[in-house]
């Protein structure tokens, strides 16, 4: 599988509709602090299926959606998709005929989150397990948020463990 | 169970030998199953020497040495089962210039040699001009972000002034 | 006790203030006396919002915005009782250039209203320009640190190939 | 007080004597990854009375001697010392009439640590008292640790009351 683009609205700091198209080999982002480049990371793993709000840097799941500023009023929900290119036909069996992916994830206040894999309304876990059989996921190595690259380093080495098994 | 954890121990060692002493031009480092037998209930240690150095305790390496030896073992966990993905925010913000430049012709390697594709969010101008296309992040509207397609003299700009302006 | 907390808390709070919208270029913040009405037992909260933004979790604040606003506290305490020495170890690494220059510029102003002296580690070369003085550590023999007085040019040279050197 | 300037033998990677003047203003420490700047830092903190070996990166407080390299072998001893100019007698009442004051710390591996402040062997109660009365200390606010700037800012509440006192 390949990786093409990311969508999100109202998510964190991107309330209006935004495209982050993931090209081959290296794509840099940059801009002023503050200014939502983290955010996008984050908006990546939460599509992914991350559960943790912690790793969201909030208090509650909730804190990802759009929370207005001095001129916008607050939003009521947001929504990521991960859009996933199969011609190759190598996705997990789940989802292995079809030629496009459209994963997303959508959290409205009050209502938790709703998972959709090509329209279709899937569980978490299912989301979850999708990515991890495409070696990737929201806790993956190869998501390395910012201030976390020496996590591995201090790790505990009973810790560090996992890593072989992602590898295995 | 066991046969492939350390199966993949070996390879994920392999590759971490050999990366660590390109990202640090030199020096020696392995990887090192311990507190068990049992691969399952093991450990993993990290044995790192950076050129000339003696083997040392991996809390007093330095903030730059800590990261790029972070980034050998990341990139070879990769190299043995590679992501379709690989997403790295502002790793390079402890290192200094010519590591910087290590690191970058590395990530160059990767990503030629795999098809992985990587999103990488940094302030370092070095970091920039290695990347294949950049996109700059603003808030033209306070507190709202939009993405915009930016060549390298307007990134430059972008990491630095723009916060000027909202001032 | 008492008196002498909230009367400490109220100069630091005020000094806060002031720093955070001068680090910031805007904005506003305030410190909070929490969990209990007797200032002994009572935690320090930090209510921060950036220019345009709403008042925040400290926690939802970028990973500059954090390291600005941890800056306008440390500032806020050492103006409100001025220590002889301080020590920045690479405090500019998460910050823009924009930031860089607003931190540089609070630092002389500090530097020339108060006695104290500043060493400040830095790979930022805008912070080395504007340093009353520059050292420079190396190790031309591998493991062996040594320290000598640089101009500015030799400065940029050391915190970018000096590495290259030694590979 | 003033300091004038940092003396170290024996510690960490600075193997030779090496003295780092501390002049006014801003004074900038430049070099390459590993080069031995932190190390730096640390000798200040060591010297004004730190007492956990983790504040020095170490397992034990017996690393901050110089360890070898593969060239050179590991040495027993580390020394540091921190000149201050008290011309204008606002020492603590310990050293007020003393116009130089010169604060020193000793590690001999398997023996502990020895302070003298001007020559007289003194307890690490002592010096860390010397240094709180002017303001400063190990664990001073103003004394900011590499990836460390925004520990203030992930402190929990109770934590950060602790600054206060240091201000009062
Ligand atoms: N739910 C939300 N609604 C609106 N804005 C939000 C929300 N969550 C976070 N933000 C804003 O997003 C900003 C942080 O963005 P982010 O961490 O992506 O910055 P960054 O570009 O990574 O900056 P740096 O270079 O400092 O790391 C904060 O100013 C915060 O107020
Ligand atoms: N007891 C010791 N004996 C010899 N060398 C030591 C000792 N303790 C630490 N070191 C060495 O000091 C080096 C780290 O130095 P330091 O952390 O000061 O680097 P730095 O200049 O701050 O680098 P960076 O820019 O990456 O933060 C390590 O390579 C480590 O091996
Ligand atoms: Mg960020
Ligand atoms: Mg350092």
């Amino acid at each position: 599988v390949q990786f093409t683009k990311l969508k999100l609205v109202g998510f964190k700091s991107f309330v209006e509709p935004t495209e982050v198209p993931i090209g081959d080999g290296l794509t840099g982002i940059v801009g002023p602090n503050g200014c939502g480049k983290s955010n996008i990371v984050e908006a990546v793993r939460w599509v992914m299926g991350e559960t943790s709000p912690k790793q969201m840097r909030g208090g509650g799941m909730e804190d990802v959606i759009f929370a207005g500023t001095e001129a916008r009023p607050a939003r009521n929900v947001a929504e990521v998709h991960l859009l996933l290119d199969n011609a190759a036909g190598t996705a997990p069996a789940a989802v292995a005929n079809e030629p496009e992916i459209d994963i997303s994830r959508r959290i409205e206040r009050g209502m938790g989150s709703l998972y959709r894999v090509n329209g279709r309304e899937t569980r978490a876990r299912d989301v979850q397990t999708l990515f991890a059989d495409s070696a990737t996921g929201a806790r993956s190595t190869a998501m390395v948020s910012q201030g976390r690259v020496g996590a591995l380093v201090n790790a505990k080495p009973d810790e560090r463990r996992m890593i072989l098994e992602e590898a295995a | 169970g066991r046969e492939r954890l350390l199966a993949s121990f070996a390879v994920v060692d392999k590759h971490f030998q050999e990366l660590f002493t390109r990202l640090f031009g030199g020096g020696s480092a392995h990887l090192k199953l311990i507190d068990s037998d049992d691969p399952l209930e093991a450990g993993l240690e990290i044995m790192a020497s950076p050129p000339g150095k003696k083997l040392t305790t991996l809390s007093l390496l330095s903030g730059g040495e800590q990261a790029l030896t972070a980034l050998s073992l990341i990139f070879a966990v990769f190299l043995t089962n590679p992501a379709p993905i690989c997403v790295l925010d502002e790793v390079d913000a402890p290192l200094d210039d010519a590591n910087v430049d290590r690191f970058c012709t590395l990530l160059e390697e990767i990503a030629a040699s795999t098809r992985t594709r990587f999103l990488i969010v940094t302030h370092h101008r070095m970091t920039m001009a290695r990347m294949h296309r950049l996109f700059g992040v603003t808030m033209p509207e306070r507190g709202i972000s939009q993405l915009v397609s930016v060549d390298l003299g307007r990134a430059e700009e972008l990491a630095g002034v723009a916060q000027a302006q909202a001032a």
